[in-house]
């Protein structure tokens, strides 16, 4: 199956959108 | 497990569900007793929002650990999904707890919940940050501990994630090993 993988700068945005 | 709708149509996805265990040392208490599930969460937001709304691992007090699992292995030696297994480990100098702990403890986090070591985050199992007086530690558990191109391969990008510098070296150390050995006698399985 595909995996699910994110990079630590999209990790870091998602910090403080709404 | 089947996520409520709320989250598959409003958050990012994990591709793992991670419980965060918290322990305190109590000496008048069982080792286990002392080992508490804080919570679980499966997406990017929930990891967010736990992450901000606890202490930072710098504030903790001597002796307390967090650790962050896949959901379903318990943060210790014993659990089958670890016994065969071992540890990345980062040790740090005491003046290190104010400059670097709290980054390097986030960017193993983001690691493990992010999947950032592709098909061989399979072999992952969690990760340990232990608070000490006589110097902190942050620790990566893959499961198997014989499997060196897994083994070897994790141990690299977790250096690079980190930024330590090629002079560093750390260690791998299966916990077969660390745990019929005293510290110092602990031998270090591999070297990146």
């Amino acid at each position: 199956g595909t995996r699910i993988i994110y990079d630590r700068k999209f990790l870091m945005e998602c910090r403080n959108s709404p | 497990q089947e996520l409520p709708l709320g989250e598959i149509l409003d958050k990012y996805p994990l591709q793992n569900r991670w419980a965060l265990w918290f322990f305190k040392n109590d000496k008048n208490r069982m080792w286990q007793a002392n080992l508490r599930l804080v919570t679980r969460f499966s997406t990017v937001e929930d990891f967010w929002a736990l992450y901000d709304h606890i202490k930072p691992a710098s504030k903790l007090s001597c002796g307390c650990d967090y650790s962050l699992f896949k959901d379903g292995i318990e943060p210790m030696w014993e659990d089958t999904q670890n016994k065969r297994g071992g540890r990345w480990l980062i040790t740090l100098a005491k003046q290190q707890r104010h400059s670097k702990l709290d980054c390097f403890w986030l960017d193993t986090l983001l690691c493990l919940i992010g999947e950032m070591f592709g098909d061989y985050s399979d072999e992952l199992c969690g990760a340990v940050i232990n608070i000490r007086s006589k110097g902190d530690k942050i620790a990566i558990w893959t499961r198997e501990a014989e499997n060196q191109e897994a083994v070897t391969h994790i141990g690299r990008v977790y250096k690079e994630r980190l930024g330590l510098s090629q002079e560093v070296t750390i260690g791998y150390q299966a916990h077969a090993d660390t745990a019929t050995k005293s510290n110092s006698l602990t031998k270090t399985k591999f070297v990146v």
